[in-house]
């Protein structure tokens, strides 16, 4: 028996949003941690991992861990059903073949339940090691998502480039090239605006911007994104969602032959 | 020419 009660129900519908585009079928994996996900893309450059923490519900029952299989464009479909300050639940028996998504309005004058069917997954578990990155950079996640959608104008490709100068986003395309540069900024009032950059070396990788773009529909559910960049790892871009988990995205370079 | 990894060549099952 699983029921997982979420006040904040928007939250699921923005997570929803922001994966499905990237990962067309998951299974959400729930144990007494807590509700979470792991996913590649279909050509396996990308990677989402998603943690709602058992914590962060306010009612939290799973009896045993539970893997449920899931489309995930059918469940955007079902969640967008629900009014954003709903009250989501998600239940489903043991052994069942379905999940249920109840939706109640705040003032409990409206309920809805949505049942889904599950499906099958064969997918593979991967162990992300805890890591050492060369650079660390937070900025407001609006702008990570600006420079994202306006390089994607020039250009396929975008290079991620941190020096003690800053951290500079490039691409070039056929009409010419782009440069952003974001210096460390953190004299503003408001922490969710700066931008703080943590370098313990210069670091320079390439990713396709068509991903980096797809990772910034997370951008609703957080102020701040991290950018963590090592030579020798996927970049991981995080969105911290509030008081529960979060949503990180890893991404593999492009290397030059 | 950039070539694009994969994330399977990173992590590994586990």
């Amino acid at each position: 028996m699983l029921e997982l009660r979420l006040v904040q129900g928007s939250l699921l519908k923005k997570v929803l949003e922001s994966v499905k585009d990237l990962v067309t079928d998951a299974n959400f994996d729930c144990s007494a941690t807590g509700f979470s996900l792991q996913a590649m893309d279909s050509s396996h450059v990308a990677l989402v991992a998603l943690l709602l923490r058992s914590e962060g519900f306010e009612h939290y029952r799973c009896d045993r861990n539970l893997s449920m299989g899931m489309n995930l464009n059918n469940m955007s479909k079902m969640l967008k059903c629900a009014g954003n300050d709903d009250i989501i639940t998600i239940k489903a028996d043991d052994g069942s073949d379905t999940v249920t998504f109840m939706f109640e309005s705040p003032t409990q004058d409206k309920i809805a339940d949505f049942e889904m069917k599950l499906m099958d997954i064969d997918s593979e578990h991967l162990g992300i090691p805890e890591a050492e990155y060369h650079a660390i950079v937070r900025m407001p996640s609006a702008e990570f998502a600006r420079i994202c959608k306006d390089l994607s104008s020039i250009g396929d490709t975008v290079v991620i480039s941190v020096t003690k100068e800053g951290v500079k986003f490039s691409t070039r395309g056929d009409i010419g090239t782009a440069n952003i540069v974001c210096r460390q900024n953190t004299s503003v009032d408001k922490p969710e605006e700066s931008t703080i950059i943590e370098m313990n070396e210069p670091v320079s990788l390439t990713f396709a911007l068509r991903y980096m773009n797809s990772f910034t529909k997370a951008t609703p559910l957080a102020n701040s994104v991290t950018i963590s960049l090592s030579s020798e790892l996927p970049v991981v871009v995080e969105y911290k969602i509030a008081e529960m988990g979060y949503i990180r995205f890893y991404l593999a370079p492009k290397i030059e032959d | 020419v950039n070539q694009q990894r994969q994330i399977t060549s990173f992590f590994t099952p586990g």
